[in-house]
């Protein structure tokens, strides 16, 4: 069973989102 | 489209995530299918010879995210979702692994909403998708002629028009449509894919095809903002995909789970607690590759 310290927590930053946008509308 | 379209700007966030930490811990991976560029798998993973498909769940409600940051255990009972269509294909085989992600983060859902973070000096990325088939080409792949754009309202209008080209490749052209005037796309097009606005324009876009004799009129609600206002990914864990057979039930359209009012399809579901921690994936991974 996994606890609260088993979840890895990764930083965030814009250039995530960036790439995703790009796909997102690629994918149209 | 913009719920739709920012569900996949997040799962590709959690995915590229994942990919930066797999980097940093040097477990190796191979990244399948990059085909053409509108192939949805092009981000699907393979890690130790299985394949990978990473689920990902976007949450926005503000009570959620606020509880989420304040003790990552919140996720512990949320659910584990494979839409059962997915789960039922033989796109996996049972020893491939679902490996199961999370993005906080919040929308601007309404045209006030992006107003505001644009006043916040944020980022948004503003789009306009055409949904018929002869745009996007489906009905018959041929050039859409010369597009021209008319912008209604009274200020030069600066566009990003994104579509594909006769051997279907990738075309994007930055446009300036002046005030209450035409301009031509210079590229040939073969499908109109949409149109990126980098404010929201006060008034309405026609755009007209000298092939298919026809004008299509993007209204100011047309426009979707998809950015994601992304703060935390978590990475929950992973099962095989005949660990997840045996321990997920069936859930029911319409269902609540934690993070979700409402499940849109049919899933299987279990609790994410249930699931195996992902650093012990990333330890068999590099046991794998080093044998």
């Amino acid at each position: 069973m996994l606890t609260a310290l088993d979840l890895l927590r990764l930083p965030y930053d814009d250039s995530l989102t960036r790439a995703g946008v790009e796909y997102a509308k690629k994918s149209l | 489209p913009g719920p739709r379209l920012r569900k996949i700007v997040a799962g590709v966030a959690v995915e590229l995530a994942l990919r930066r930490w797999l980097d940093a811990n040097q477990v190796p991976y191979d990244l399948l299918g990059a085909t053409a560029f509108t192939e949805r798998d092009k981000y699907d993973l393979r890690l130790g010879g299985r394949r990978v498909d990473l689920k990902s769940f976007f949450i926005t409600d503000r009570d959620d995210i606020t509880a989420l940051r304040h003790d990552p255990g919140w996720l512990l009972d949320a659910a584990a979702l494979v839409p059962e269509d997915q789960f039922n294909s033989h796109k996996l085989e049972d020893g491939d692994v679902y490996v199961f992600g999370f993005l906080a983060g919040l929308e601007a859902r309404q045209q006030a909403d992006t107003r505001r973070v644009l006043d916040a000096g944020q980022p948004v990325e503003l789009v306009a998708t055409f949904v018929d088939d002869d745009w996007l080409g489906r009905a018959q792949w041929r050039s859409l002629g010369t597009l021209t754009l008319h912008n209604d309202g009274p200020l030069p209008l600066e566009l990003e028009v994104g579509g594909q080209g006769r051997d279907r490749e990738a075309i994007v052209e930055p446009l300036v449509v002046p005030a209450e005037a035409r301009a031509a796309v210079a590229a040939r097009l073969y499908a109109l894919l949409y149109l990126r606005a980098f404010q929201p324009p006060p008034a309405g876009v026609d755009v007209r095809s000298s092939a298919l004799h026809r004008t299509h009129s993007v209204l100011p609600s047309d426009w979707h903002n998809i950015w994601v206002y992304g703060m935390d990914v978590f990475i929950a864990g992973w099962l095989t995909k005949g660990e997840f057979r045996e321990r997920s039930r069936r859930l029911p359209a319409g269902s609540r789970v934690k993070q979700y009012p409402r499940t849109q399809t049919v899933n299987r579901s279990l609790p994410i607690r249930d699931l195996r921690p992902i650093t012990e994936l990333a330890r068999r991974i590099k046991d794998f590759a080093s044998r």
